[in-house]
């Protein structure tokens, strides 16, 4: 199925998993917003305003978990826009050559963040859903090369630039060598 | 920003490495519940106001609930993700877990181990003819 | 039942009334 093909859907990742502490991490990144209706007794939330009250049109940066629960189809209390690392500019930046970006500074929940903007209704969430997909496989080949050859060495300068997920993947390839390793050398009883 | 404290106690979770328990931060608790008692006194004024027919009130209210909702997913994480160090720990050490780790586990915590041990312990007995331990021999035979 | 109790004893209990639940579709893990 070529990439183009594989329609995404609407999906909550298995990382939606209410306990799981990745998935409360990441969704404290922040969405740049912009109030569509006045928020009496909020003014706190803007730190540029002493008003008690937010006017519509107010931009602010609102963690996701927030952003998500005031803009959604039935109610818009605010409006999101796609962060920085999201938009065309930079995306371009990861077709280019995906595997210079340091997706650890970025991130350090590139994927993961980057999927749940996929809940909201931006004109721009196909492409960043085909971005997220195209960029993880342009990287994982050069993960798994690295994972697999190296042995009792040294590893940061290998995962620094990874995101969580990367790592979680460049971890568990490293876990393959090692156990095939004890086995080779019948240390595995 | 709301859900600031609850983040930290996650943060807090997050660092300590594997196979280390940090201690319980009881004082970081409660500041959380302590917020989420006053976001919910807050609501409880505006929806009375509401009633009252003061208008434009709901999307505070909407705000306040989702930090309250967030408060309480940080805390059941935080405490849900000890208790699954703690299980691994118990198949890593067996039923006595070491001095360290045991002085940095809440009384509940202590008294969870001590259910779950049990709990254990009869699912272990009740295999076999003469029961199974279970935490024995993790790695597969050669 | 084990981890339940030791959520209510913890922190549910003195949670909000509207928040003192488990809501299991929303915790079971995917």
């Amino acid at each position: 199925m070529s990439l183009v093909e594989i329609p995404y859907t609407r999906y909550s990742s298995s990382s939606d998993n209410y306990y799981c502490i990745d998935d409360i991490i990441a969704t404290c990144e922040k969405i740049p917003s912009k109030v569509e209706q006045p928020l009496f007794r909020l003014g706190f939330l803007d730190p540029s305003t002493d008003n008690t009250t937010i006017q519509p049109g107010t931009k602010l940066e609102l963690p996701f978990w927030l952003a998500s629960s005031l803009c959604t189809r039935r109610r818009r209390l605010v409006s999101v826009d796609m962060p920085k690392t999201y938009k065309d500019s930079f995306r371009e930046i990861l077709k280019a050559d995906a595997n210079v970006v340091d997706l650890h500074k970025i991130g350090p929940y590139y994927y993961s963040f980057g999927s749940k903007l996929l809940h909201f209704d931006h004109p721009e969430i196909g492409d960043i859903a085909d971005s997220l997909l195209q960029g993880f496989i342009s990287r994982f080949r050069r993960i798994m090369d690295s994972s697999q050859n190296a042995y009792n060495e040294d590893t940061t300068h290998l995962t620094c630039k990874l995101d969580e997920s990367e790592r979680c993947v460049f971890k568990a390839g490293q876990k393959g060598l090692d156990d095939f390793q004890r086995w080779q050398t019948g240390q595995t009883t | 920003m709301f859900g600031e404290k609850a983040l930290e106690l996650i943060r807090e979770l997050h660092r300590s490495t594997e196979g280390v328990l940090p201690p319980f931060n009881d004082e970081g608790i409660r500041q959380v519940l302590e917020e989420m008692r006053s976001l919910y006194e807050q609501n409880q004024a505006d929806v009375s106001a509401t009633v009252a027919g003061e208008q434009g009130l709901f999307s505070g209210v909407q705000l306040r609930h989702a930090s309250l909702e967030r408060d309480k997913r940080c805390l059941l994480a935080y405490l849900y993700n000890r208790l699954q160090k703690i299980r691994n720990m118990r198949w890593e050490f067996g039923s006595v877990l070491p001095a360290d780790i045991k002085t940095n586990m809440s009384e509940q915590e202590v008294q969870w181990f001590t259910k779950y041990n049990k709990c254990l312990a009869n699912y272990m007995r009740r295999l076999g003819d003469s029961g199974l331990d279970l935490t024995q021999d993790m790695q597969p035979p050669k | 039942e084990n981890l339940e109790t030791h959520l209510k004893n913890v922190t549910l209990r003195h949670m909000p009334r509207n928040l003192q639940s488990i809501d299991k579709d929303k915790t079971a893990p995917r």
